[in-house]
């Protein structure tokens, strides 16, 4: 079953998966007040030919499949990689006791696709 | 150290059939999960794990509005704080701090006016300022009724001075710079804020001379001109309750510490990319698109 299970998996398109980063498991909720984890998200899956529109793709990433999908020898397939990032913002105490909030970008996958 | 073992849990996936094959030896080592809470705290900019105790620290509401504010923001992926009237373009973190109390503060009898120091060593030199506000809280009036306001001035007039080189009793007058001043309305309640970006950012170039703000209080009158002399009177006793500038004697500290003046300091750390304004329109626009 589980040979079955990661069969299809390694068939599945290119899309986001969930990954939440919990800060309570790390003992840092302690000094950070808010979000207690966050939604981050992965991107996983195959980048076949042809490639949908969806999958936000490079003019390069396609041509790179094309090839793959004619002789997977002389080119790998496009990677599934994040394709648009959306920022956190994390209200937590530094070592000085004092309160503090900050924006930090690139943290959560908002779109995935082939590149 | 404790929290060690379940640091592989909180970065894995959520999926158990996903890479984990529930055998424990796949565990990273000590060494592998040091070195990985190493790199989670470099990426949030800490040297090490911050020791806190939580019982000491009152986050201020302000703050917790603010996070809601950014959270609930529609912007994918602009880093700055929105905040109205202020210019915190570029601006990604947010710093509050409250007053250091010392002896200094016995030496101010009245409400009136009181000096307020902020201890802003904490602000990492390498960032840059972009914007600082005072925000005093105004209560007590607001539910008394007209007539128990009596002849009080319906107006009164707070003014915010750096302190630039303090005074020497009986040998040199204190040397102050205006910084922000505001009209306020006596039937008004919330807080006021008071733009004191060129005090902090002295303060900051010069850490040795920050000897903190002078706030003076002083009645103004919205019926008809004031003489000057009456201007810089002491003003009537519910003008100085009105706007928070120091502790009652009788007050509860829990209810203080929300009521306290509070330093904001909006700031960039430039540890983030700046993308072309294209970039960062809303995903409800770029859906629509």
């Amino acid at each position: 079953a589980s040979a079955k299970r990661s069969s299809r998996r390694k068939n599945e398109l290119c899309q986001r998966k969930p990954l939440y980063v919990d800060f309570s498991d790390v003992g840092w909720n302690d000094w950070i007040v808010a979000p207690p984890g966050y939604e981050a998200y992965y991107c996983q899956g195959d980048c076949r030919f042809p490639i949908a529109d969806h999958l936000n793709t490079t003019n390069h990433a396609i041509v790179q499949t094309l090839v793959n999908s004619y002789n997977p020898t002389l080119a790998p397939k496009a990677c599934c990689v994040p394709t648009q990032l959306s920022s956190i913002s994390m209200l937590y105490l530094n070592e000085q006791n004092k309160v503090v909030l900050k924006n930090y970008q690139d943290m959560t996958v908002v779109g995935c696709g082939c590149r | 150290e404790p929290a060690e073992p379940e640091l592989d849990n909180e970065i894995s996936d959520r999926e158990p059939d996903v890479g984990d094959d529930g055998d424990s030896s796949s565990r990273p080592d000590p060494k592998t999960l040091v070195e990985i809470e190493k790199n989670l705290l470099s990426l949030f900019g800490f040297p090490n794990r911050p020791k806190i105790d939580r019982s000491k620290v009152v986050i201020p509401e302000a703050m917790k509005q603010l996070y809601a504010q950014i959270m609930g923001h529609d912007l994918v992926d602009s880093v700055s704080v929105p905040k109205e009237g202020l210019n915190t373009r570029n601006a990604n973190t947010v710093r509050s701090f409250t007053h250091e109390e010392s002896h200094i503060d016995e030496r101010f009898q009245h409400h009136h006016r009181f000096r307020l120091l902020f201890n802003v060593s904490s602000i990492p030199r390498g960032e840059k300022l972009r914007a600082a506000e005072l925000t005093l809280t105004r209560d007590g009036i607001a539910r008394k009724s007209s007539r128990a306001l009596g002849r009080t001035p319906l107006v009164y007039q707070v003014l915010v001075y750096d302190i630039v080189r303090p005074g020497v009793k009986g040998k040199r007058a204190p040397t102050f710079l205006l910084v922000d001043t505001k009209m306020l309305a006596i039937n008004e309640s919330g807080t006021a804020s008071f733009d004191v970006m060129p005090a902090v950012e002295r303060w900051l170039r010069q850490p040795r001379k920050n000897h903190g703000l002078y706030v003076q209080v002083t009645s103004g009158h919205s019926r008809g001109p004031v003489h000057s002399r009456q201007r810089r009177s002491v003003p009537a006793a519910p003008v100085h309750e009105h706007v928070r500038l120091r502790r009652n004697v009788a007050e509860r500290h829990d209810t203080w510490v929300q009521k306290q003046p509070l330093l904001f300091t909006y700031t960039d750390d430039g540890r983030h990319k700046q993308r072309p304004i294209r970039d960062a329109i809303s995903s409800a626009n770029r859906a629509r698109r």
